[in-house]
């Protein structure tokens, strides 16, 4: 099985086997450039000597296949060695030893707790989450609240509204204190009751 | 945040229940006052 | 003397035409609008959460939470206020009543005198 080294591509930001692979690649890339300078010059040093070119006894194409086989040669022994540098980088250089903890987790370190802590934590995250439900609950009845109360102000507005209207309507039309209107109905019929009493006597 | 939040909702919420007491208190004591009226005509009728 | 009760009379009988009117048109406003404003609003009975105390016993508002009055009672309460206005409004319609006949019967006397 592949061993992802994920504590090592957490430490170093990113994996050691992408890292080995682009070395690789570079020194392909390089061996490649090297071989074409190298046929370039063999090319040119042929063409300068006497008797060079096609009748010189070594063709461009005999020059290509060779380099194409010192290649391929080169290219087995790269192999070959780069295996054995990929994995003395990756046991000993792009490592996180067992025994050692990134410094993020050195809290584990402290509170070795096991399953048993584990099991502590997710308990009080159950209760923290269980308490937050509770508040956002709250929060959710108090908004209805406060709409109850919108409406229930609206009615109570609307009642001393009313009230406005009713004692703006006695002003309108009557004016003055209404308790005093009545005092003067009630003293006025008193009066009114005597002065028809003595009008009746005297008309006898 | 949360709390915070249910704080800030909570005051609103005593301050609605406050306004809405006193605007009874009004309605009780424009009542009262047409009540003592009443008792004014009484007096009148009779 | 006669003379003199008789334009008291008259001069009651007039102040008290005004004072009636007055009356009057109150309780015509009083008949024109208590009817509509009596009738709760139909934003008014907004459903209240029926607030179960165990789950918000533990938050830090269950204070204000369980000491919540009844906003629909309130609300509800105002008819109390109508029916007593309309008590009073009655009463008052009565009265008038009582004081035109008053008026009406000696308003009678003064011509049969005159």
């Amino acid at each position: 099985s592949v061993n992802p080294m994920t504590y090592e591509t957490q430490f170093f930001g990113f994996t050691p086997q992408t890292c080995l692979l682009r070395i690789y690649v570079a020194f392909q890339d390089y061996l490649f450039e090297v071989m074409l300078t190298v046929e370039r010059v063999i090319l040119k040093r042929l063409e300068a000597a006497p008797g060079g070119g096609e009748g010189g006894g070594v063709s461009p194409v005999q020059i290509r296949k060779g380099t194409e086989k010192f290649l391929r040669f080169l290219k087995e022994r790269f192999d070959g060695l780069f295996a054995t540098l990929e994995t003395v980088l990756l046991q000993l250089v792009l490592r996180v030893p067992d025994h050692v903890l990134l410094p993020e987790d050195r809290s584990h370190a402290r509170h070795p707790g096991g399953r048993e802590e584990l099991a502590r934590l997710r308990e009080e995250a159950d209760r923290l989450r269980g308490r937050y439900e509770a508040e956002a609950r709250a929060g959710r009845a108090l908004m209805a609240e406060l709409e109850e109360q919108r409406a229930a102000r609206a009615q109570l507005e609307k009642t001393l509204r009313w009230f406005d209207g009713l004692e703006g309507a006695w002003r309108e039309h009557g004016g003055g204190d209404p308790r005093e209107s009545l005092a003067f109905l009630r003293r006025g019929a008193h009066r009114l009751r005597d002065v028809v009493g003595d009008v009746e006597s005297k008309g006898r | 945040g949360q709390r915070d939040e249910n704080r800030r909702l909570a005051q609103a919420v005593l301050a609605g229940r406050e306004r809405i007491r006193a605007l009874q208190e009004r309605i009780q004591a424009r009542r009262d006052a047409w009540q003592a009226l009443s008792q004014d005509q009484r007096e009148l009728l009779t | 003397g006669m003379e003199a009760a008789v334009g008291e009379m008259k001069d009651y009988i007039t102040r008290f035409s005004s004072e009636c009117r007055a009356w009057d048109q109150l309780l015509l406003h009083y008949e024109d609008t208590a009817k509509e404003v009596s009738r709760p609003r139909e934003d008014a009975q907004v459903a209240a959460d029926q607030v179960d105390p165990a789950w918000y016993l533990e938050t830090s508002q269950s204070e204000v939470l369980s000491s919540k009055p009844d906003y629909g009672q309130i609300v509800s309460g105002q008819g109390q206020v109508f029916d007593c206005m309309e008590l009073v409004m009655d009463e008052l319609q009565v009265s008038m009543r009582q004081l035109k006949a008053f008026m009406d019967d000696s308003t009678r006397l003064l011509q049969k005198m005159s």
